[in-house]
């Protein structure tokens, strides 16, 4: 018997509009990481500092966004969030100390460019990466396309998926889910995104 | 790697922020497997601005469980097209786990299944092989009383279950019946230890030629 893989029409579950949370913007260029001038920066930017949580992989080889926004988030006790930034062509995974430095610097350069804070205060940014494992940020083009990104920023169906995009690695989709929910007669609105298609067995924590 | 994030505009108190997320991955994220290797990156962030104003949600308010609720039902979205778009993935699956001594044997008996590459290569031929269903099961580390364990296949539309094995014993399976709800892009697996009450679902997929083809060709 010879087997084909028939892949099913995925192009169903990418969402066509959504309800989006106010006071967040978003964005996703191309920073040039990636080869061809694909997406593959994103910015999410809170008009207002945000109560913030991660959960991360447990693996102990962690990649330094994954050490940084920890740190961050240690610091901070998950007040005064308001940037997260992801970028999809370089997963800055085994880089070691210049790693870290590394995530640490997007974390300052989304803080000054956003929010104009500079040196000494607590950090307010979120990194996270993927893609490649075992080679530096090209911390150049991840400067300018967070730039890039600040300029592009909105809170549209059309940001919010762009923003989804720009975070996929061998992704088919975009993953945006969003709704609207009411509590004691106060609607809130909700949206998520999420990449991942392989190298996929989370264990958060 | 697995990346995700969710925002709301809900006034949500830091603790709720934490405790949400915490609860919401582990019926969701935590619960899905492609191809059982975990990244060195994954991270799910959870953020609340309270740009709708209205009293700050804590983990004692009454409006706590309905945003968990809310949190738990996107991220279980999200995670599951996560498992749709696997790579090379063709079938959805969904393993219900019942009948477990405890929660962590319901987990770690679907988390079996759902990383065996041989049941997944039957989902992908297409083949009720559910002695490898069975195997999984008994290698899981979980408490198993093999002459209480009952499976079944479960169709996407709902229709009735196709028994495989019911209390240790083996079935007369249809199998045109077996190919017939094996061939729909989604099924689902259900697994009664009758060994407690404890129960889990995880979600899982194929394995085809093309998740070899993807990841011979992509340096990550």
């Amino acid at each position: 018997r010879r087997f084909v893989a028939t892949m099913p029409d995925k192009t169903k579950y990418i969402a066509k509009s959504g309800t989006y949370p106010k006071g967040f913007l978003i964005n996703g260029v191309s920073s040039g990481v990636k080869a061809k001038g694909a997406l593959d920066l994103t910015m999410l930017v809170s008009e207002k500092p945000c109560n913030a949580a991660a959960v991360f992989t447990k693996n102990a080889f962690q990649a330094a966004p994954v050490r940084v926004s920890r740190e961050t988030l240690q610091q901070t006790k998950g007040q005064g969030i308001q940037c997260l930034v992801v970028n999809s062509g370089c997963a800055n995974a085994v880089t070691g100390s210049g790693g870290v430095q590394d995530a640490r610097l997007i974390t300052a350069l989304a803080d000054k460019a956003v929010l104009g804070r500079g040196d000494g205060g607590l950090p307010s940014t979120l990194v996270m990466s993927t893609g490649v494992i075992g080679q530096r940020l090209k911390m150049d083009k991840i400067s300018s396309g967070v730039m890039k990104a600040i300029e592009g920023l909105g809170s549209s169906h059309e940001h919010w998926m762009r923003g989804a995009k720009a975070i996929c690695t061998t992704d088919t989709f975009p993953k945006v889910v969003s709704q609207e929910f009411s509590v004691n007669g106060q609607t809130y609105r909700i949206a998520g995104l999420a990449k991942g298609a392989g190298m996929i067995n989370p264990n958060l924590a | 790697t697995l990346l995700g994030f969710f925002a709301t505009d809900a006034p949500v108190a830091v603790e709720a922020v934490q405790q949400i997320l915490r609860e919401a991955v582990d019926k969701s994220f935590n619960a899905i497997s492609i191809d059982g290797d975990t990244s060195t990156n994954d991270t799910i962030a959870f953020l609340a601005n309270g740009a709708s104003g209205g009293p700050e949600i804590d983990v004692s308010s009454p409006a706590y469980e309905e945003l968990k609720q809310s949190v738990t039902g996107i991220a279980q979205k999200l995670s599951q097209l996560v498992v749709r778009d696997g790579e090379g993935a063709t079938k959805f699956v969904t393993i219900r786990v019942r009948g477990a001594a405890t929660e962590a044997d319901a987990k770690l008996v679907a988390a079996t299944i759902s990383n065996s590459a041989l049941v997944k290569t039957a989902f992908f031929g297409e083949d009720a092989n559910w002695g490898r269903i069975l195997c999984a099961i008994g290698y899981s580390g979980a408490i198993v009383n093999p002459k209480a364990t009952s499976v079944s296949f479960v169709p996407a539309d709902q229709t009735e279950s196709l028994r495989l094995l019911v209390l240790g014993e083996p079935q007369n399976v249809d199998e045109e019946r077996a190919s017939e709800i094996l061939s729909h892009d989604e099924f689902g697996l259900d697994v009664d230890l009758g060994s407690g009450n404890h129960e889990t679902v995880s979600w899982t997929c194929d394995f085809s030629y093309e998740y070899v083809r993807i990841n011979a060709d992509y340096r990550s």
